[in-house]
This record gives C-alpha cells, structure tokens and sequence, in this order.
C-alpha cells in the first residue's frame, strides 16, 4: 500500500 | 514512535553534540576524520531531498534540518576555522571519498526499491551512511591517540545504530507490512562495522584505561 512507502525515518 | 527509535535518535543526537562540543569549546578537531564528516554532509543532503516536499510531523522535520546543519557546521569548522583547522589531522586522514561513494552510486542504481529520482538517492544515503565511518575508524587506529571526547563521538553514533536495529524489529512486530530489506541490511552492515571498535572501548572501560586499538 501507499501509506507504507513514507518515510518515516530519519 | 518507538521507544528504541527514539533512543536511537538522542543517542545519533548527543554523538553530534559531542563532537560539536569538542570543536566548539575546545577548538580541536584531532582525531576527527573530515572525510567522514564530509560523507555524512551527502548522506544528509541525499537523504533529505524530500525536506520540503513531505512532512511527517514537526520532530522528523527539525531532526532533518539539525542533521544537515550540524553536518555543514562540522565540516566548515574543520576546512575553514583556523585554530580548529590547525588540530585536522591531515596528513594521516586519507581515505579517497570516490573509493567509498562510487560502489554506492552504482548500488543504488541497480538495488533499489523503485527507479526514480528520490528513491535512487534515498537509497545512495543508504549505502553511503552503512560505510561512511570507515575513514573515522582508519584514522583512528592510524593515530592510535584516541581522546575522551572522540570515543565518545564515535561509541554514540554505533549506539545509534543499535538502537535503530532494536527499532526494526519491533516495528516488524508490531506493523503490517513493514518490511524494508535495503534499510535493513545496509544498517546491519554499518553496526557490525562498528563491532571491533565497541569490543575495544568495552575492554578499555572494563579495565578503567584508555581507549587504544592494536596497530
């Protein structure tokens, strides 16, 4: 899914 | 946010102010690697590309632009400072910066997760980030002079990847569908490189001496 590709992380 | 995210993030964080502290206060830059620190100014600028165009929340932001900031800082003190340029030891810090990003470059174009521009740098910073302590470690056993402050810079920024590997794994627990094998493995490589390096510090804390590492 989308949401998971964000990158969330530094 | 995890706990060991967040961990990881002050320990990455108080390894930065550290090593600013050292140049600040101190004025000296001995035993600092600007090889190192230059990579990481790219790791950084690769990585953040996305500063304007994605937000996650006001902590990822401001730890984005702390990163980068501090980065250049440490860099321009140590090319343009004179007093702390005098302490640069540059004649023993020579690793070629092409010899470490060229492999990288190359590996994030063939491995990657998707083949645009973002993720192609995105995962450049990867590879990049897993190897750009090597000219650190090089000079350091090359110097074999290791001060408190330095071993310090050095032992955070491995606790950082610890904890970002602790992070993983409990993400990978706890969330559907996270699962990103590049991250992973490019951050297993960079840990297990600072492995030699913590098994000394331990033995050197253990026995209450100076850190020094076998020629």
């Amino acid at each position: 899914p989308e949401d998971d590709d964000v990158k969330d992380e530094l | 946010m995890n706990i060991f995210r967040l961990a990881g993030d002050m320990t990455h964080l108080a390894s930065v102010l550290v090593l600013l502290l050292k140049i600040h206060t101190i004025k000296s830059c001995a035993g600092v690697s600007l090889k190192t620190q230059e990579l990481y100014v790219i790791v950084f600028a690769t990585r953040y590309l996305d500063i304007f165009t994605s937000f996650v929340s006001i902590y990822n932001s401001l730890m984005k632009l702390i990163f980068l900031g501090s980065s250049f800082s440490i860099v321009w003190y140590m090319r343009y400072h004179k007093a702390v340029h005098r302490t640069y030891d540059r004649e023993q810090d020579t690793f070629r910066h092409w010899f470490l990003m060229l492999p990288c470059i190359l590996l994030a174009l063939l491995i990657h997760e998707k083949f645009t521009f973002f993720e192609v740098m995105w995962t450049f910073s990867l590879y990049l980030e897993a190897v750009a302590i090597l000219p650190q470690l090089v000079l350091l056993q090359r110097t074999r002079n290791i001060d408190n402050l330095t071993g310090q810079y050095i032992f955070l920024l491995g606790g950082y990847r610890g904890f970002y590997i602790l992070n993983w794994i409990y993400r990978y627990f706890t969330e559907p569908h996270y699962v990103h094998w590049i991250t992973w493995i490019s951050g297993l490589v960079q840990t297990l490189l600072y492995a030699d390096f913590f098994y000394y510090y331990f033995l050197s804390w253990k026995n209450n001496k100076k850190l020094q590492l076998p020629a």
